[in-house]
């Protein structure tokens, strides 16, 4: 679904 | 980081400035919605909890704290702030916000980057924030006359996730970066916007008070 995991936003 | 992602930020930390300074300075609540600002310290505290799980980052990190911080401060005054409790427009404030934390939450479910209880409460708080003006919205709709903060605030409000949508474009052509749960809910968020930022504008144009139909 998303290619990454980390959400780097707020 | 691009400057679209920082001025939405800057503009979704202003609003909510905006918010406690009319809260404070006028010690009254009138024409804001509780339940909105319920949802919202919901989506903090269901998108945040990566605060404890993953590395702190020297931007994100104090802006997390302080939109936590604030919704529950906002919520705390509205609920139990002896004076500005009274101001709260009870009466009208009747969206059923409860009817939209289900059906988000059955969404993450079902829709989310990765099945694991992160994740899941990540999508849960994206597809609620999406939501969570509605009950603002409709509150302002019967409000007979809408103050020049609250005006604003909600207007910051609806311009911070519209931003969101230039870095998203950007980030898309500059990073090759592709998010469909916020792509999707934040254009819908930003649409919910669409006649306010209308009637708001139209108001600022020609210097008159904002009224919503």
């Amino acid at each position: 679904m998303e290619k990454e995991r980390v959400h780097d936003e707020l | 980081m691009n400057a679209f992602r920082l001025l939405a930020d800057l503009t979704h930390l202003l609003s909510i400035i905006i918010l406690l300074v009319k809260i404070r300075t006028t010690k009254s609540c009138a024409g804001i919605s509780l339940k909105t600002q319920d949802l919202y310290v919901l989506v903090f505290i269901s998108r945040y909890l990566d605060l404890f799980t993953r590395p702190l980052s020297l931007y994100n990190t104090p802006f997390k704290l302080v939109f936590l911080a604030t919704s529950i401060t906002i919520v705390y005054y509205m609920r139990y702030h002896k004076v500005v409790k009274q101001t709260y427009n009870k009466d009208s404030d009747t969206f059923k916000h409860y009817f939209l934390i289900l059906p988000c939450a059955v969404l993450a479910f079902f829709i989310n980057p990765k099945f694991t209880f992160i994740e899941v409460l990540w999508s849960f708080s994206i597809y609620l924030e999406a939501v969570a003006i509605l009950p603002q919205l409709v509150l302002l709709q019967s409000s007979s006359n809408i103050d020049n903060l609250t005006g604003n605030y909600v207007f910051m409000l609806g311009a911070y996730r519209a931003l969101y949508l230039l870095n998203w474009i950007y980030r898309f052509f500059a990073e090759d970066v592709v998010r469909w749960i916020p792509w999707i809910a934040g254009l819908v968020q930003t649409a919910l916007y669409a006649d306010f930022f209308y009637y708001y504008i139209k108001s600022w144009r020609n210097n008159e008070r904002l009224k919503l139909p």
